[in-house]
């Protein structure tokens, strides 16, 4: 299974529909701080099924919302969709290679789940990813000021990590 | 279950040793369950020891020690279990120059089977992805992307847009 | 007392009030203390906007943005009651170029009346010291000190020093 | 008040006497990772009387006595003398303006305490210290990875960064 394209509209920073193709190997986000290279870490984040706002460092889930800048009212939707193409899992497997995920939320707090551009319900998406092998912990996420803490973190809480992989 | 924490923390442990000694370049580390009914005691151990140095406590360790000792860690566990897609969101921050090339050559080893998201700071990472994009707020407060080539990145050309909002 | 606390406070405040402005060449910040028999909010309040950004919860902020502000509290209270002596370890870590910059010239209004120790792997820092340490372990796992200019930190001649241990 | 020498002898990693001159300004360090520049700070606050070994990244005390290297056996005591130059308090102080703090510590677990190189007791030095502005908490340290945790304290845990300056 790869990873092809990501497309945010409305997702915190990026008001303007904005789209990124992945590459095999390294694919570099650079730019100046605030610029809202760990936006895109956490549109990934959300669009995977992410379900919890202080993981994508906001205080509730409207913080997700593009809510304006100088001149720009904010917009009353976000979305975020992922497209990618499955590993066929063996010669019986017919299913179309490529496949997508995506999520809207709407600023009246209502939530849309998408899988192949049709709105269904979120846990036939969350179905779906877990047969690519993206289900929610199957992928990893090394983030931004929080590598320390499995050192700093007491022996204990260190298993959780561990926990995931088991 | 019990025994299949046990068979991930075995399986880490070994990568853990091996992965801390390329980031290092030798030395030597160790993790250890350490099973207990006190709850002050039970977890898991690190012990670390860089090349030329005495094993202290892991406190003692430098900020760019402990970041690569924590990514031996984190690489060591996603390697029991690996994920077609990883995100690394800085993680090279706290290194040095000779540090970032160890780590690369490290991430080049699960390059194969894995995707990478990386967003970095350093022009020697940048140097290794395949494809950069480069993240502005050419209107204050709304992002847009750009495609970036490394030329343009090592050129200067473009640092008023990796550097300077 | 508490009149000496709210007068520190509000003399803090006015001060980060400014610093960030200069650290952000704009935008607007603020911080509140809140009195209250609820100790979960009780205490002190900050509020930062970035220049063209909408104010947003600090959770909202950036790494780099996230470290100018905390600087800008840390140099305000600073400010209150300056000491004769301050050591920055690697302040600037999460910094890009420009606010490297920005922090530098914060900095020096600062140098006046006070010896810093500053501690940096930004070579735009290291330009603006009086005087440079190389740190080395040329015998592994002791440290020792050379005195290094910053033509051969720019030209490179140290990167084996101050890049590869 | 100006800080003039530090001087530095089995200290953490600091095995051999070594001597930093301080200057008007901004007095760099650099080096690669783990060479041994966050030492130099923690040898300056535990000169300046930090009594408490997590303040230094250590467990102990005695994790600040150089404990050897590969050829080099542990020693057995660590010596940070800081030499500083004191203002004048009006035309009535005829003090020499030269004056030197300093601290050892013993394998035996044993401390002394020096000003003008004799030796004296720990509130000597702390009378000292505290005559020239450089009391505990009078000078600051913005310590490596610890900034952003005025901004992740809660709203109450902040207070303490006032109390200090207050
Ligand atoms: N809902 C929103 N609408 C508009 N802008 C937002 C929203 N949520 C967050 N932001 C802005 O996004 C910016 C943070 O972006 P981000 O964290 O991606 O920066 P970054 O590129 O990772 O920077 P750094 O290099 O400093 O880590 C903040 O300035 C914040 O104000
Ligand atoms: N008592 C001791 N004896 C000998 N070496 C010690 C002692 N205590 C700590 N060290 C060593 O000092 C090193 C850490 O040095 P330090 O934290 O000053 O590095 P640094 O230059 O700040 O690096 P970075 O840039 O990564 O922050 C560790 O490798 C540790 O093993
Ligand atoms: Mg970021
Ligand atoms: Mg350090």
């Amino acid at each position: 299974m790869r990873l092809k394209r990501l497309t945010l509209q409305g997702f915190k920073s990026f008001a303007d529909k904005t789209e990124f193709l992945f590459d095999e190997g390294l694919t570099g986000i650079i730019g100046p701080n605030g610029c809202g290279k760990s936006n895109v870490v956490d549109a990934v984040k959300w669009v995977l099924g992410d379900q919890r706002p202080t993981s994508l460092r906001g205080k509730e889930m409207l913080d997700l919302i593009f809510n304006g800048a100088e001149g720009r009212a904010p917009m009353g939707c976000s979305e975020v969709l992922l497209f990618l193409e499955r590993a066929p899992e063996g010669e019986a497997d017919t299913r179309p290679a490529d496949m997508s995920v995506g999520r809207r939320l709407f600023r009246s707090g209502e939530s849309e789940y998408l899988l192949n551009n049709q709105v269904v319900r979120l846990k036939d998406v969350k179905e779906a990813l877990m047969d690519t092998g993206l289900g929610v912990g199957a992928y990893s996420v090394m983030e931004q000021g929080k590598i320390d803490a499995v050192l700093s973190a007491n022996p204990d809480e260190r298993r959780s990590i561990f926990d995931e992989a088991a | 279950s019990r025994e299949l924490f046990q068979r991930t923390f075995d399986e880490a442990r070994e990568h853990f040793q091996e992965i801390f000694r390329m980031l290092f370049q030798g030395g030597k580390a160790d993790m250890e369950l350490i099973e207990s009914d006190d709850p002050l005691e039970a977890g898991i151990e690190i012990y670390a020891k860089p090349p030329g140095k005495e094993l202290r406590n892991i406190r003692l360790l430098s900020g760019g020690e402990r970041t690569l000792t924590a990514l031996a860690i984190l690489f060591a566990v996603f390697k029991v279990k690996p994920s077609p897609f990883c995100i690394l969101d800085e993680v090279d921050a706290a290194l040095d120059e000779a540090n970032v090339e160890r780590f690369l050559r490290v991430l080049a080893g699960f390059v194969e089977d894995t995707q990478f998201l990386v967003v970095t700071h350093h022009k020697r990472t940048m140097a290794d992805c395949q494809v950069l994009y480069g993240i502005t707020m050419q209107r204050k407060g709304i992002s847009s992307r750009m495609a970036v080539s490394l030329a343009e990145v090592e050129s200067g050309r473009v640092d008023a847009i990796i550097d300077a909002p």
